[in-house]
């Protein structure tokens, strides 16, 4: 048996948004140290790991008997988790071989109770190997500069350059009919950490990306109020959304080079 | 001309 009480239905429907349009289909691997999932887009471009510890306090209970991977096409769960209001607790469940996941939703003052089930999907992906690695810079920003650096960028160019030096870090873009660039430095002075601009850095970094990736990234801004890049010459950017008293979103997401 | 790498080469097996 596996059943997970989570407070809030919002958080499981802010992740669920910010993966459907890249990640058709993903498999829920559930455990008793809670639920991961991890996720390739089709072109081979990006992937997305989720973590949710069942020990956070998101969770009021938590059980799994046995570990099973959950296969579910997320437009459907989408669909699924728009029937549950912002401030329901959402219960999932299965059986220990499960064909079904049921979605349970109560209201707040429990007048209300809904339960909705799905079809379990066979999903035949592999797993992938994500070495752990200390990264040559991490940036952490508040996550709505984040995706505004995105969006505004994305007007003139498919691709930016993230340059991170011990100043601070700058996003250039450089298209057919113009060019952008944005600086931000770190910042000392502002009162609440979530405002911040930090810079951590043991080698300065300059690598591309492809916009079109990041964009798709930024919809999971409203999970956090920041964003963490971690990046490192030659290898996928780090961009990790924190989820508190759950876990985080990671996206990776491979660099572009010059031929 | 930048080209896109792909994933796979950093972490398949």
């Amino acid at each position: 048996m596996f059943e997970a009480k989570m407070l809030q239905s919002s958080v499981l429907k802010k992740i669920i948004e910010s993966l459907k349009d890249l990640f058709a289909d993903a498999n829920f691997d559930c455990s008793s140290s809670g639920i991961t999932l991890q996720d390739m887009d089709s072109s081979h471009v990006a992937l997305c790991y989720l973590k949710l510890r069942s020990d956070e306090e998101g969770f009021e209970d938590y059980r799994c008997d046995r570990n099973i991977t959950l296969g579910v096409n997320l437009g459907l769960m989408s669909k699924i988790l728009k029937c549950a209001g912002n401030d329901d607790v959402v219960t999932l469940r299965a059986e220990d071989e499960p064909n079904i996941l049921t979605f349970i939703f109560d209201s707040k003052n429990s007048e209300r109770v809904s339960k909705y089930d799905i079809k379990l999907m066979e999903i035949d992906s592999e797993l992938l190997g994500i070495p752990d690695t200390d990264y040559s810079c991490v940036v952490k920003m508040p996550s709505h500069e984040f995706q505004r650096i995105c969006s505004n960028l994305s007007q003139l160019g498919d691709s930016v350059t993230i340059d991170c030096h011990k100043e601070g870090v700058d996003f250039k873009v450089a298209g057919e009919q113009g060019s952008g660039a944005i600086k931000l430095k770190q910042t000392t002075s502002v009162d609440k950490e979530e405002d911040q601009v930090t810079v951590q850095l043991n080698e300065p970094v300059t690598q591309s990306f492809a916009l079109k990736f990041l964009c798709a990234f930024t919809k999971a801004t409203s999970l956090s109020d920041t964003v963490n890049l971690s990046l490192t010459q030659d290898t996928p950017v780090v961009v990790e959304y924190p989820i508190a008293q759950h876990g985080y979103l990671r996206f990776y997401l491979a660099p572009k080079i010059e031929e | 001309q930048l080209t896109q790498l792909d994933l796979l080469k950093y972490f398949k097996e």
